[in-house]
């Protein structure tokens, strides 16, 4: 079969919110 | 429209490599400088399979901060986009379609045999192999939540002051003007700034715009369907809460004249082969509100019609229409207080919801169906348009 097997490594994500935190005081941050 | 696909190159794989320090270069390019017209005649949903050939190579060389990186970037650029357009159908009808897409292909290449059902040999090929990224796919669901409601919003906007004149107050059926209730003056619908009537042409113009552009950009089928029966909700719940507090508006001729407007709508759904019966439900108040103010109102034969009729409106919405009815002429009598209460005894067991008014505003939950998409990464190609000449085909 061509099927690989399934991805293992679950990578963590920050929610929808957490991102917009984040990016918001890298922009603050930034002059 | 000609759609620029390249057969496949012999070596390409379908993935993309570009160096960490490109990343911010191909957000710009793809993402928070692009124009959606620039894409004209090329694949639609571009962008989202050009990120996905990024994302799998970066899976592909096991470099997980990279992924991080590229998703957290593109999502990031998706909602300044967004906001910076925060009125623009076409900008906003064009992201929906690409993180939708993007969505789609985190799933389709996931590994997950559940999402793979539809794909051919050389598509498992194209999977990713050593991330899981369910939760990104949970971020980028979120996201297209938020841009739905965005773009719904947005064409509410557009539609919405064309309603009550377009609906109620326009009068095409040549002759209806001569048997309109004498004593009312003819009103404006809500702003009193001049000239501001619609005909339902206009309505429809707008939605054949909207639905164009859906369509070209390959947003999914099913959301196009929700978006219009979230847009017909709205005309059904202004142009029925104008009808219920409005004596002028609430006689025979603007009953058969509303009736003939829907039945255009109707027909125009059934064009664009949207006529699907969740769509067409919305609009079955309005129907019966046009259909009482057509019927007869005066025997109790009358009174069992209009309550085995009118199942989608509530006693105090029929009772309200039935108190507001104004007779043609003289030779019309007003509908009398004991036909109104036959009525409210004949419905007394009903267990109506106690509001007159609809809530215009209420949006429908939304969903995003899986859609796998046929095309295999190794045929697309990228136009020379989007500058992103620094992306390696591997």
């Amino acid at each position: 079969s061509a099927q690989r097997p399934r991805p293992r490594v679950l990578l963590k994500a920050p929610t929808l919110a957490e991102m917009e935190e984040m990016n918001v005081s890298e922009e603050e941050e930034s002059p | 429209r000609q759609v620029t696909v390249q057969r496949k190159e012999k070596d390409f794989q379908g993935m993309l490599e570009y160096h960490k320090e490109d990343e911010a270069l191909l957000i710009r390019n793809l993402v928070t400088d692009l124009k959606p017209q620039a894409l004209a005649g090329t694949v639609p949903c571009l962008p989202a399979y050009i990120l996905y050939m990024c994302i799998r190579h970066a899976d592909y060389v096991n470099d997980d901060l990279k992924v991080h990186s590229l998703l957290t970037s593109t999502i990031n650029g998706i909602k300044k986009v967004l906001k910076k357009h925060n009125d623009d159908f076409e900008m906003t009808s064009f992201w929906l379609s690409n993180t939708c897409r993007l969505l789609h292909c985190l799933k389709q290449y996931s590994g997950d045999e559940g999402f793979m059902t539809q794909n051919t040999a050389k598509q498992n090929e194209h999977c990713l192999t050593n991330f899981d990224l369910t939760e990104y796919r949970q971020v980028l669901s979120d996201l297209s939540i938020q841009i739905y409601q965005q773009l719904i919003k947005i064409s509410e906007g557009l539609l919405q002051p064309m309603i009550v004149s377009a609906m109620l107050e326009n009068e095409s059926i040549q002759g209806l003007s001569g048997v309109k209730p004498t004593g009312y003056r003819k009103r404006t619908s809500s702003l009193a700034d001049g000239d501001n009537s619609y005909c339902l042409e206009a309505i429809i113009r707008q939605m054949n715009s909207f639905h164009t552009v859906m369509c070209d950009q390959g947003l999914d089928p099913e959301i196009i369907l929700q978006v219009f029966k979230q847009l017909f909700y709205m005309i059904n719940a202004v142009t029925l809460n104008n009808l219920l507090l409005r004596k002028d508006v609430c006689s025979w001729s603007t009953g058969m004249q509303l009736r003939y407007n829907i039945s255009q709508l109707e027909e125009w759904l059934r064009g664009r082969n949207l006529h699907q019966r969740e769509v067409a439900e919305t609009m079955e108040p309005l129907i019966q509100a046009a259909q009482l103010l057509q019927l007869k109102k005066k025997s109790p034969e009358d009174a069992e019609a209009i309550c085995s009729l009118c199942t989608a409106l509530s006693t105090q919405q029929i009772v309200k229409i039935l108190n507001l009815y104004t007779p043609l002429n003289e030779f019309e009598e007003r509908v009398t207080v004991a036909f109104i209460r036959t009525i409210q005894a004949q419905l007394q067991e009903r267990n109506d919801p106690q509001h007159l008014l609809l809530d215009f505003k209420h949006m429908f939950p939304v969903l995003f169906p899986f859609n796998p998409s046929s095309l295999t990464m190794d045929s697309i190609h990228i136009p020379a348009c989007l500058n992103l000449e620094f992306l390696s085909e591997v």
